[in-house]
């Protein structure tokens, strides 16, 4: 799992742009997407490894605060946003996904005050593991 | 080794090496699972990391990891030494000592989520309740968010991993000696110190029934060690405390179990 080389190409990608770090702008929305380009790549590679699954969910988050799908769509007028240089490897293919249901009740429970106190559904749900 | 998922699928797996349980923006938990016996293909838990992540959420500044290995006692603190975080203590350890082992249940707060990890014997367990909102959102990410979304808690073990318990089993142990220790209602392990024994009190582990009778047998003829019995009655006690509606859905073993209330004399 060479999660190594992502993060060498994001902060080359950084520089390259002239970005000290994240900003809310398209141009660190691309920088965003190459890394989910290079991370796409070394998926399988990566499946056991929790650095990886962090860095990826780090990058969901990111590209979710900075709402980069609308900035993209804004400063290409395309949906994945970013101009494809010669010889990079295209997007994965999109497949379709449920959007953020509007009861998903965790992220604004999360930014419900001080005390955090969950106020979405008590419907849980158990997994365990054990044995041999 | 057993796994139920959060949609209620039971599997038993080789998942040998590091595997994701689960992972969302607010928790990821990953163990590492490795073979029970030398030419073996069952496999139990010798680490859990459970990462409480801090960055999708004011009330949590930093990401918390509680690390457990089965060659160690069970940490009860995270790996910087605290036992609690974010206001109004909305991330918290609290660890136990029972007469089976020790656990560690680890609950945050602002997402309702509860997670205990067991060492009972040589080996590890986990358990987590979360709320369905959750569960149900992070199971939808897929690859266009440049992961393959790999959670056995959510879609289960893959296919290729999945073991038969009938044709997999080992045969350390006969059949009708693993079910009369696993259906046996006393433990082998008495309790060593006071405490232990009050917890022991409290923890109030019934027979084992249904499938994790099946799994217990399936542990013993594969490895004869009687620390799996112990370890199944806790998970089925988690099972049933977590998730109460499970003793519906699990499948009826009655007749398994006379044939083993003979096989036991």
């Amino acid at each position: 799992c060479d999660l190594d080389a992502c993060t060498r190409a994001y902060d080359e990608s950084l520089e390259s742009r002239g970005l000290a770090g994240p900003e809310g702008s398209a141009a660190y929305c691309g920088v965003l997407y190459d890394f989910g380009i290079c991370m796409h790549n070394i998926r399988r590679a990566c499946r056991g490894n929790l650095n990886y699954h962090t860095s990826n969910t780090m990058l969901i988050h990111l590209k979710t605060i900075f709402e980069c799908a609308k900035r993209l769509q804004q400063e290409t007028g395309s949906a994945t946003g970013v101009p494809r240089k010669h010889g990079r490897p295209p997007l994965p293919p999109s497949t379709p996904r449920p959007d953020r249901p509007s009861t998903m009740a965790p992220p604004e429970a999360a930014q419900a005050g001080p005390e955090c106190s969950y106020r979405g559904s008590r419907n849980l749900r158990h997994c365990g593991l054990f044995g041999d | 080794p057993h796994l139920k998922t959060f949609k209620g699928n039971m599997q038993t797996c080789r998942v040998q090496g590091a595997w994701p349980l689960v992972d969302n923006p607010y928790l990821a938990v990953q163990v590492t699972n490795e073979p029970v016996l030398f030419g073996s293909q069952a496999t139990a838990t010798t680490k859990v990391t459970v990462l409480v992540k801090g960055s999708a959420t004011p009330c949590l500044n930093q990401t918390k990891t509680y690390e457990a290995t089965a060659d160690a006692p069970l940490p009860d603190t995270f790996i910087d030494g605290t036992n609690k975080s974010g206001p109004g203590e909305a991330v918290t350890i609290r660890y136990q000592d029972t007469a089976f082992g020790s656990l560690v249940e680890i609950r945050i707060r602002y997402i309702e989520t509860t997670v205990i990890v067991r060492k009972v014997g040589r080996y590890l367990a986990f358990s987590t309740s979360m709320p369905d909102e959750l569960v149900s959102w992070h199971s939808g990410q897929g690859d266009d968010q440049g992961t393959d979304g790999v959670q056995l808690c959510v879609q289960g073990c893959p296919l290729s991993e999945i073991m038969d318990l009938d044709s997999d089993r080992g045969h350390v142990l006969s059949w009708a000696d693993a079910l009369a220790k696993c259906v046996a209602k006393t433990s082998s392990s008495p309790p060593s110190t006071s405490t232990m024994a009050a917890a022991d009190s409290n923890e109030g582990l019934g027979d084992l029934t249904d499938q994790y009778l099946d799994w217990c047998v399936f542990d013993l003829m594969t490895t004869g060690k009687e620390d799996f019995v112990l370890a199944a009655r806790s998970a089925h006690r988690d099972t049933l405390a977590m998730d109460p509606g499970a003793a519906g859905n699990l499948r009826n073993r009655t007749a398994a179990q006379d044939v083993g209330a003979g096989a036991a004399g």
